[in-house]
């Protein structure tokens, strides 16, 4: 049985252009997963990060931060939006008892997705400051390797820079609910892939029939900061078939020096 | 140092929202706790609080912790200079403020960058970092390290003067085009960060107001909740509130 958890995945994350890619997701993550080599499209991933990132990281790009190289990157308003459409994939394990269940979390995606899990297909919708959580219980293998895949696609509206150059352009990235300095701005060029990926971080999170959801914690102060109280709210969420019933707990602790901890 | 223990039970395939305390006689009382300060008005006492929920015949099923700083936070509008003029646990706060945009343009954020980059910020002698809107909603690790080192934060949520309205020529006169969209990530952003004891203000946008229907949103969604609003007497003690 998985102990109840966060597990980040961070390593061994593979990326390949779309336009490059000539399987599905239902195929990539069950009959044809990849691999890297010298005909391969698929090369090392940074993610968290970006696909400018990841290209910078492989070399396949030079560094944009560097004398005139930004010139010599394509953007995203000639190539189109197809080309910086990048699959990005990753295996993970999963042991799970029978009352446990498993999300696939992502913390924040650039700007929408197409997420597949061993053959199954889910959609991250729109926007670049949400987080996303996927109920994959159902879907994962009890024991042994899952196969997942993700499409990242841009922004919608990538916009295009005027040769003037300005603050952010053409303003199209405004349409969307993303970040605006990617078009170029007084202090910065602009980004040519407009920062489209898996920006942030992705895990997995295993819990038993019951998840605790936003807490949110508050203090007030009466008689001059010397009478002080603690309200926490919180949300529950069962996702068992049945009744349960639950002891709710919080603590608080100060940590001392030395991890020392009073309780 | 508190630990406090309550029962529920929950339908089947549903979700409820709970608050502690229920009760007068179930509340997190702490005498004279260490307060939060900003950086070069004290100390930034963090305290661990972990919340778990155990299911009868089961065990543990989740749990969830967070560091917290008890500090209370004011803010008025000055009438005499226009500007906004905080107090820190009743200590009014001189602002010495950086603008910040990201850690890393291609975002190849890390904890290690945060926390040379908020450190920095708190060896210049600032207490303040700006979140400009056109840039991002930081992440939690961003946050972690202004509540380590007492920067408080002022984030704003992703509209500018140039994009949305104010521009030569005018565009997006009426924001983004999807403005449930932006209210979604608005809560969502609000929710992942509302613990941290380093954020201070929430923004509309730069040099702009958000589309009247977002900033109304907005206002209601962070307006202070009716449980706390009470009217505090001059001794600071509040009227209505817990005895």
């Amino acid at each position: 049985m998985a102990g109840i958890g966060k597990t980040k995945l961070v390593s061994g994350w593979l990326a390949a252009r779309s336009t490059e890619v000539n399987l599905t997701g239902t195929q990539l993550t069950t009959t044809n997963p990849p691999s890297k080599g010298p005909r391969s499209p698929w090369i090392d991933a940074e993610v968290p990060g970006t696909v400018l990132g990841t290209l910078v990281k492989n070399k396949v790009v030079p560094d944009p931060f560097y004398g005139l190289e930004n010139e010599t990157i394509i953007d995203i308003a000639h190539s189109g939006r197809e080309y910086y459409t990048f699959w990005f994939f990753t295996t993970f394990q999963s042991e799970l008892s029978g009352s446990q269940h498993l999300d696939l979390n992502f913390r924040a995606v650039n700007y929408s997705a197409e997420v597949y899990i061993n053959g199954h297909k889910k959609v991250l919708p729109k926007g670049m400051f949400r987080r996303h959580s996927l109920d994959v219980t159902d879907i994962v293998h009890p024991e042994g390797q899952n196969l997942l895949a993700v499409l990242v696609h841009p922004p919608d509206h990538p916009g295009s820079i005027p040769s003037q150059g300005g603050q952010g352009g053409d303003h199209e990235i405004g349409k969307d609910v993303a970040t605006q300095y990617v078009e170029g701005w007084d202090w910065i060029a602009p980004i040519r892939d407009r920062n489209t990926g898996i920006w942030d971080e992705v895990s997995i999170y295993v819990t038993g029939p019951v998840k605790i959801i936003d807490p949110h914690l508050v203090s007030t102060f009466f008689d001059n900061y010397k009478r002080v109280y603690l309200h926490a709210t919180t949300e529950l969420i069962n996702r068992s078939a049945w009744v349960v019933d639950c002891s709710l707990n919080i603590q608080v602790t100060t940590e001392l020096e030395g991890n020392m901890c009073l309780v | 140092e508190h630990l406090q223990t309550q029962r529920v039970s929950i339908p089947a395939e549903s979700r409820v929202q709970y608050t502690f305390p229920q009760s007068a006689n179930w509340q997190l009382f702490f005498y004279k706790p260490n307060l939060w300060w900003p950086n070069g008005m004290g100390k930034q006492s963090l305290y661990n609080v972990v919340i778990t929920v155990d299911v009868k015949g089961y065990g543990e099923s989740d749990s969830w912790g967070h560091l917290f700083g008890f500090r209370k936070i004011e803010s008025h509008i000055d009438s005499a200079t226009g500007g906004r003029l905080f107090k820190i646990n009743g200590e009014p706060i001189f602002i010495r403020g950086g603008n910040w945009i990201l850690s890393d343009g291609l975002l190849r954020l890390s904890k290690k960058r945060y926390s040379a980059d908020i450190k920095f910020h708190a060896d210049m002698n600032f207490n303040m970092i700006r979140c400009w809107g056109g840039g991002l909603a930081e992440r939690p690790e961003f946050y972690y390290y202004c509540d380590l080192y007492g920067l408080l934060v002022w984030q704003e949520f992703w509209i500018t003067g140039d994009v949305d309205g104010r521009g030569d020529p005018v565009s997006n006169p009426d924001g983004p085009l999807d403005h449930d969209l932006f209210m979604l990530c608005a809560r969502d952003t609000v929710k992942l960060l509302r613990n941290h004891p380093s954020l201070a203000l929430w923004v509309g946008g730069n040099e702009q107001i958000p589309p009247e229907d977002i900033n109304t949103a907005l206002k209601n969604d962070l307006k202070l909740h009716p449980l706390f609003q009470n009217v505090l007497n001059e001794n600071g003690d509040s009227a209505t509130g817990f005895s």
